[in-house]
């Protein structure tokens, strides 16, 4: 049994991997020989739609500007090809016998071929946008990593100002992929990791101005340093968390809930 | 056997189709 990590892969593929399991189970029952239908008309179908898919992928390969992507599409939309192929010799071959035991094998194959292809791009195209993502909380940590350099009110202000779309962007985003997740402790994982950042968000800022206050006054400057490093250190791991998080695709089935 | 054949292939043609919605939303 198949296990997808989104809930939008979940619901594309699923139903069709529940079909072509029970298809493989009806075909090898009906190895002693009963008649197939004439598929010719579905096989039809079948083949403009991969057509059509075959078309769209090579254009999106064209368009990209993600070089992973470029490269993991083009095998998956082979695969889809080839065994649409497969769906059309099957039905070739069902046509001037339609006990051929052949011919059924490259129907399964076939079917399988499918699924697994139009897995493979599904699964390209979520890693493409778990990148996309992940570019948005290195925004973030770029933006964290030059707080040191704030050391005055107005600088502060420039700051926040560039600060916070990227950080609201990213929790939109995050929070977003969160819920198309399927598995439960990487959800839960995100959305503690989430709420950290936004926790100590204001709290960044807060440390800043005492930084800030302290410098100006010439007075306990260590202690406000120690503090807003803390809080920025608190603040990547977290995001560095998020990002490991949202890596993840593989289930340890002890942890499935 | 006829109906689960025609369904399955049905389907995948379904299936094909959401695939490409899934690339066009994505890439638009």
């Amino acid at each position: 049994m198949p296990v997808f990590h989104t809930k939008t892969i979940e619901s594309i593929l699923e139903p069709v991997a529940q079909q072509v399991s029970k298809l493989v189970i009806l075909h090898e029952e009906a190895e002693d020989g009963n008649a197939m239908p004439d598929l010719s008309r579905p096989i039809q179908v079948v083949k403009l739609a991969v057509d059509n898919l075959v078309k769209v992928g090579y254009e999106t390969i064209n368009s990209s500007d993600d070089q992973i992507l470029k490269q993991d599409m083009p095998p998956a939309l082979r695969r889809v090809e080839e065994s649409s192929i497969l769906l059309l010799q099957a039905s070739d071959m069902l046509r001037s016998d339609p006990y051929s035991a052949p011919a059924r094998k490259k129907l399964i194959e076939g079917s399988r071929g499918i699924l697994q292809g139009t897995s493979a791009l599904l699964l390209a195209f979520d890693e493409s946008e778990v990148r996309k993502i992940i570019r948005v909380c290195k925004n973030v940590l770029e933006y964290l990593a030059i707080t040191e350099v704030v050391d005055r009110m107005e600088d502060l202000v420039t700051y926040v100002k560039n600060l916070s779309p990227v950080l609201t962007r990213m929790t939109k985003e995050v929070d977003a992929r969160e819920k198309e997740l399927t598995h439960q402790v990487h959800r839960e994982m995100l959305v503690r990791s989430l709420e950290q950042v936004k926790n100590l968000t204001p709290v960044l800022i807060s440390g800043i101005k005492i930084f800030i206050t302290a410098k100006q006054s010439n007075q306990g400057i260590p202690d406000a340093q120690t503090n807003r490093d803390y809080v920025v250190h608190k603040m990547s791991d977290e995001i560095h968390e998020i990002i490991r998080v949202l890596q993840l695709t593989t289930y340890d089935e002890e942890e499935w809930d | 056997l006829r109906v689960g054949w025609e369904q399955l292939l049905t389907a995948i043609a379904r299936n094909i189709n959401e695939v490409e919605n899934q690339i066009l939303t994505r890439d638009s």
